[in-house]
């Protein structure tokens, strides 16, 4: 139930960046293009305009081109983490991308939400990214505290 | 405003989390 409620409020959280991409269900995020959207504009220069460009967003529901996407974004948020913030994530369990573009198992978008979050409050532009956090909900603001939490305990540097 | 409470309350517990967040500096480990 917990994991639900993650993947309910960071999808809340991801709407903040009012992506052109439509980002209100599990479903719409599930081809990546919205989230692929979000971190262009936490970091443009690392997800640049090229990297974007290679994010097909006509996959329909071909769940091969849903993969496709959804790895690009996972390698290179892994790349973000290790090259850009210096911080190994070897300990957090990486999203099954097959299970979230096959069935849109919500466990497997809060994981991978879970990761974009840890990207926007560590980048440069962090404290523009928090202080929205900090004008959600409260229930949310707790869930997106907790996932932060549980993130930085499994950083190393 | 959320800056000056306090660590009991929830919302005080949230603010206190957030602006510990806000100071770290980017990029700094820790």
């Amino acid at each position: 139930a917990s994991k639900a409620v993650l993947c309910e409020s960071l999808l809340v959280w991801l709407q903040t960046f009012n992506t052109p991409s439509p980002c209100r269900t599990v479903e719409d995020l599930t081809s990546g293009v919205a989230v692929s959207q979000a971190l262009h504009q936490i970091d443009p220069v690392w997800f640049s305009e090229n990297w974007l460009g290679r994010i097909k967003d006509d996959v329909t529901d071909n769940w091969r081109l849903k993969m496709n996407n959804l790895k690009k974004i996972l390698q290179m948020v892994v790349d973000y983490y290790n090259e850009v913030l210096m911080q190994q994530i070897s300990d957090f369990p990486l999203p099954d991308l097959a299970l979230l573009a096959e069935r849109s198992d919500p466990v497997e978008l809060g994981r991978l939400l879970q990761l974009i979050l840890g990207c926007a409050v560590k980048c440069e532009r962090k404290q523009e990214y928090i202080k929205i956090i900090m004008t959600l909900e409260e229930s949310v603001q707790h869930v997106v505290m907790t996932a932060i939490q549980e993130l930085m305990s499994k950083e190393n540097i | 405003d959320p800056t000056v409470k306090g660590g009991q309350t929830s919302e005080g517990v949230l603010a206190n989390f957030f602006n510990s967040l806000l100071s770290k500096k980017t990029g700094s480990p820790g």
